[in-house]
């Protein structure tokens, strides 16, 4: 699951790891709190991205860049953007 | 926006803060919890009840991290704010605050009023919307409190699941709520066009009347616009296509039927000083782009391309508008004409001739 970017850009490792936590914080379907379950991972990096851009409303190009990455830096709500 | 059905199966739910931040007061965070549940009682059926002990269907608790047997860890400063759970058992419809965060009533740090009013939407069956505009959109975004913090997105959302507040005034027998249509002694608090309609105003109800097939229907002002307080003073319709309404010092802008974000504003904005404490009438002259503003036996002016009141006002009324001499309730224009308000009459003016034309009921445009 290597995480698609302009190999230049974004290399420090906090910035792979926020990205990393993000999608899979907000972008990975939840099982039902109530019961226990092991998350799924079916959907690559790239694709979590793209849903990511999608709901945003970025580019959605599957590949970290610069606006996509200040949207994940902003204090939000631990809620997944898809359905539990 | 989005939703995760079914929703609660009720519509009277209890709460019960089970901890406190030791940022606020015990009151402050009382007081944001219950402001925060008003937001959706307000236009749903929903009745909340605060309960102290035993198990609540909306748990509220701070935490930090790994917090209890919640399956969602918190992340320490900023990230992750708060998360809550959508209606159901056990963790359904529970609420959680990262005590890492700063918690506040005010601009500074995370307005707990703000966030908790988002998260109690998740817990009513509400996912996140991707319209930046709603309060469930999931990033953080401060707007002023005594905002009302709900967007059409999310008012639509809530009501998909719980539907409206029931207009008790609709179960009422409709006599003595609804103003009487044909009331020859009938006044107006404001009348503006809208597009091709003329609304009047008056209390928490409207009049859509269309000139042109003198058809006229009344309505609760809430029902168009839930977040306008009633007794609107006065309102208009500006060249962008937007109808401004002002009560006391203060003035929404409605775009389509939606209250534009950040409104309302001080009149103060509009250039008015601060002396000036509420609009009797005002109307824009679609013909010079110019809008009048009267208060009291004066009026101003406000020129709509610069956007800023013009020199030399205020000016008298009557000086510019012979034969209106009293104070003006409402105004509006059609077909090139004023149409004052004062009372149960109202003054058809030509603003060329500069002179008063006629004098009728001022329910005359509701053909009784």
């Amino acid at each position: 699951n290597g995480l698609p970017a302009q190999p230049e850009k974004y290399n420090n490792e906090e910035d792979v790891k926020l990205v990393q936590d993000y999608l899979n914080k907000f972008y990975t379907v939840e099982p039902d709190p109530n019961q226990l379950g092991w998350r799924k991972n079916a959907e690559s990096t790239a694709e979590k991205l793209q849903k990511m851009q999608q709901f945003f409303g970025l580019k959605v190009t599957g590949k970290l860049d610069s606006e996509t990455l200040e949207i994940m830096k902003k204090p939000r709500c631990g809620v997944p953007d898809v359905g539990l | 926006y989005g939703v995760t059905l079914p929703g609660w199966k009720k519509t009277k739910l209890t709460y019960r803060i089970v901890n406190y931040t030791p940022d606020m007061s015990k009151e402050d965070v009382d007081k944001a919890i219950q402001k925060a549940l008003k937001v959706w009682s307000t236009v749903t059926p929903l009745i909340f009840t605060r309960i102290h002990v035993g198990i609540a269907d909306i748990m509220i608790a701070f935490g930090t991290k790994a917090h209890g047997h919640c399956p969602r860890y918190f992340d320490g400063p900023l990230g992750v704010l708060a998360h809550a759970f959508p209606p159901g058992n056990g963790f359904g419809g529970d609420a959680h605050f990262d005590e890492d965060e700063d918690w506040t009533t005010g601009s500074a740090g995370f307005n707990l009023f703000l966030v908790a009013a988002h998260e109690f939407g998740h817990a009513l069956g509400l996912s996140h919307s991707n319209d930046q505009r709603a309060l469930m959109f999931p990033n953080y975004a401060y707007v002023n409190p005594s905002e009302f913090p709900l967007s059409p997105d999310d008012i639509s959302a809530i009501q998909s699941i719980y539907g409206s507040r029931p207009n008790a005034p609709d179960k009422r027998p409709a006599t003595p709520t609804s103003p009487k249509t044909c009331d020859s002694q009938i006044s107006f608090d404001a009348v503006t066009t809208l597009r091709r309609e003329v609304i009047f105003l008056k209390g928490r109800h409207l009049w859509r009347v269309y000139p042109d097939n003198s058809e006229v229907e009344l309505e609760l002002i809430s029902t168009f616009w839930p977040t306008l307080p009633p007794g609107i003073q006065a309102a208009y319709e500006n060249p962008k296509d937007q109808i401004l309404f002002f009560k006391g010092n203060k003035f929404w802008v409605i775009s389509g039927y939606q209250v534009l974000l950040g409104y309302p504003k001080n009149i103060s904005t509009l250039g008015f000083p601060k002396g000036v404490k509420k609009i009797d009438a005002v109307v824009c002259n679609k013909n010079t782009g110019k809008t009048d503003f009267f208060i009291g036996d004066k009026y101003w002016r406000y020129d709509e391309n610069s956007q800023s009141i013009e020199t030399g006002y205020p000016r008298r009324t009557a000086d510019d508008f012979p034969g209106i001499s009293q104070r003006v309730d409402a105004v509006f224009q059609h077909k090139g004409f004023f149409y004052f308000f004062h009372g149960s009459k109202q003054r058809e003016f030509n603003p060329t001739a500069r002179k008063v034309i006629r004098e009728m009921k001022s329910n005359s445009w509701f053909n009784c």
